[in-house]
């Protein structure tokens, strides 16, 4: 599990540190007005009121401990700036800043943000992909013990796909191969596979951890 | 391409208005402040400045001829709701709102929106379950040519697997079946498919629209 802090606790910090605390993680919460922090008291690992601008009242978090940190200052991008900055100078090893438009998001990059999301914009992207048919990589719902993903070729996977035989092995389905930026879909059984290949792998969660473990991961 | 009508050009209104105008669309852009307008006006295919309220403006746009109407009025949220209701009564085939909260979005549902969605809520979800290392069904990337699309079987699609050999007619891969709410993935090839059986499939993009076709979609 991560260790996460969200500074700013209005509709996309609070989704955003409710959401990860759902997912197992341990999540700390800070917003400069009370009522804000009182929403999620008991949704988070701990919430308090803390000005992200003072830099003393920043330290004291501990900001290296954090696997990420979330800046969701939206409005007040003065605020959201000058937080990015101590964050980064306190030793923040990954900075995910709020923007609410395009200037600001350049400015955040400028000044070290890890990366920047503007919640309306980019849901706006996204929504229009949808609607308009692009096939946003988003697969149909394969239900939540299904997963598509990624894995590596390294010196455990040599050979060929035949040889691997990864479905009857660990009942997991080879859809493609990228190798060097080109991907090929339903790959021949036969090709040998070199590393760096990337596998597209279908499956069941628990058969997709075995491959990952049997890999090395 | 599609007919859409986006009523509302803040941030998410614009961005989904000038995307599917990108994806090659047609697109009628209104908002009833004049600046707003001025900005999209090269950037889709009519831009208008119209109160969404006034319902004879709204007919005059002939609301059935969209395939999408996008409500993007956020916090004004009576005018979302009347723009709805007078599209819904208009003829409108479908209708997604955008909505500020939870309680904007639960009402917007029961007055006939297709689809609801909290740009800063729903980024903030997303957000959180990428950080939080959930395999989102975000596929890994299989490049702009590749998709991953759900198929519902027919009477064009009767019989097994192996009897329609998709893969040989069409080069496209079934990676899972989907039956009443549980998917089996890497199916049979002797599996007998029902109707409203849903096939994942992966393919290149060009042999997906072939095996829609012959679908009869
Ligand atoms: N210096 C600060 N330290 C901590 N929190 C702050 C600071 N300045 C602003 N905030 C908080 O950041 C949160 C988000 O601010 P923003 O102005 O983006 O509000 P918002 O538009 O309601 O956000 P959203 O669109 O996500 O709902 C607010 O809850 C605000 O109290
Ligand atoms: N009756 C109406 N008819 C048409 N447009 C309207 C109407 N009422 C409001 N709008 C427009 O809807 C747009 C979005 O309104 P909203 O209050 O959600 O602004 P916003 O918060 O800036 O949006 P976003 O968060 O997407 O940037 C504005 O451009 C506004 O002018």
């Amino acid at each position: 599990t991560k260790q996460c802090l969200v500074i700013g606790l209005g509709r996309f910090g609070t989704a955003v540190a409710t959401t990860l605390y759902e997912l197992g993680h341990e999540v700390v919460a800070v917003d400069v007005v009370e009522d804000h922090v009182q929403k999620v008291t008991n949704l988070v690992t701990h919430a308090a009121i803390l000005d992200a601008t003072d830099e003393r009242a920043l330290r004291s978090l501990g900001i290296p401990d954090f696997d990420e940190i979330v800046i969701a200052i939206g409005t007040d991008i003065k605020a959201n700036i000058l937080t990015t900055i101590a964050a980064k100078s306190l030793g923040a090893r990954r900075v995910v800043c709020k923007a609410t438009d395009e200037v600001s998001a350049r400015v955040l990059e400028k000044i070290g943000a890890d990366e920047v999301i503007r919640p309306e914009h980019d849901m706006g992207v996204r929504t229009a992909q949808r609607l308009g048919g692009v096939r946003r990589k988003d697969t149909p719902d394969l239900g939540p013990n299904t997963s598509i993903v990624e894995v590596e070729v390294n010196e455990r996977l040599r050979g060929t796909l035949k040889d691997l035989n990864l479905p009857n092995r660990f009942g997991v389905q080879v859809i493609a191969v990228g190798r060097g930026g080109r991907m090929e879909v339903a790959p021949r059984a036969d090709e040998e596979l070199r590393p760096h290949d990337v596998l597209i792998v279908v499956g069941d969660n628990h058969a997709i951890e075995e491959l990952r473990r049997y890999r090395g991961d």
